[in-house]
């Protein structure tokens, strides 16, 4: 899976996925990429967010909406993604799955659970280049 | 704000970063336009193997993809899901977006929707996911996602029949207490 927000100079939020569910969708099926809230969720004047890892068990707890929602009130992205994926490790602890999220000021983050860390890639004004970064879970 | 504008994905796969990102400062494209190109980008080079077309195949040997675009004001939001036979899921997901006032399309009629919209219909196995596909059904059919079933699952294919257990528990409900009288 890739999980992808954009936010354009005039902060217009896009946010999209798109996968072949090699590692975790069941083959044939429908994961939870194509699920608005779960695969991504963009809301312009608040942020975008997005999820890879065991989507069946992400998708029931609909962690991007969450995240998003969280921006909305004004939490920081690292803040809100940590809010979005609790109650999946509590009730799914030996789950594996990361979450991109970026506030519509441009501010971003990145959580992980069960992998020890999480790459992910960011392109702003911050940088000259694509940047390859890492969260520790 | 001095950070916009900005594009982050998942994974290490930067060319679709980078191809996002252009789109967004070299042809002036929106949000929309950058995150289509950048998921565009994974599928064609299947990003990991676990973008685009070849990934793991389902118990017919075919692969499928699904794909979501999402705008932040909510005019449109064009999910497509186990989408056969054509390869460019989230280009799929777009067109949805700019033809349609559909949410989710899924299976065949996405394919069919894609089709008319000029999309190539082609096969998205690959040799690889061909072989895994012929191992898988040398290997019994393991794993694989199915339960009170016959023949057994954990050692047979396929075809399954529902077990008569699961009939018979169905029928006990139906006939508990219900009728016309309390119940509508």
């Amino acid at each position: 899976t890739i999980g992808m927000i954009a936010i354009d100079k005039n902060g217009n939020i896009s946010a999209g996925t798109s996968t072949n569910g090699l590692s975790h969708k069941v083959p044939g099926r429908v994961g939870d990429s194509p699920l608005m809230g779960a695969g991504s969720y963009a809301m312009n004047g608040a942020g975008g967010a997005a999820c890879t890892g065991d989507g069946d068990i992400m998708m029931r707890f609909l962690p991007s909406f969450q995240a998003v929602m969280m921006m909305k009130s004004g939490m920081e992205p690292s803040l809100a993604l940590k809010a979005a994926m609790a109650p999946i490790i509590q009730y799914y602890p030996s789950f594996f799955g990361a979450m991109i999220a970026v506030s519509s000021n441009g501010t971003f983050a990145a959580v992980c659970h069960g992998y020890k860390t999480f790459p992910f890639c960011v392109a702003s004004p911050s940088f000259h280049e694509v940047k390859v970064l890492k969260v520790q879970c | 704000s001095q950070y916009l504008p900005i594009v982050i994905n998942t994974w290490f796969v930067s060319n679709a970063t980078n191809a996002a990102w252009e789109e967004l400062t070299v042809h002036g494209g929106s949000a929309v336009d950058a995150v289509v190109a950048g998921c565009s980008q994974c599928e064609a080079s299947q990003c990991r193997g676990t973008v685009g077309f070849g990934g793991d195949p389902d118990e017919n040997g075919e692969t499928t993809l699904d794909a979501m675009i999402m705008d932040g004001y909510f005019d449109s939001l064009p999910p497509v899901a186990a989408l056969r036979m054509v390869k460019p899921a989230i280009a799929v997901a777009r067109a949805v977006m700019d033809y349609t006032e559909h949410t989710l399309l899924v299976g065949d009629q996405a394919s069919l929707f894609a089709k008319d919209m000029g999309f190539t219909v082609e096969t998205l196995t690959t040799n690889k996911s061909y072989i895994d596909w012929k191992n898988w059904i040398d290997n019994k059919c393991q794993p694989n996602f199915r339960q009170n079933v016959i023949p057994n699952p954990k050692t047979s294919c396929g075809p399954y029949k529902p077990k008569e257990r699961i009939e018979q528990h169905l029928n006990n409900r139906m006939n508990f207490g219900i009728s016309p009288n309390n119940h509508d």
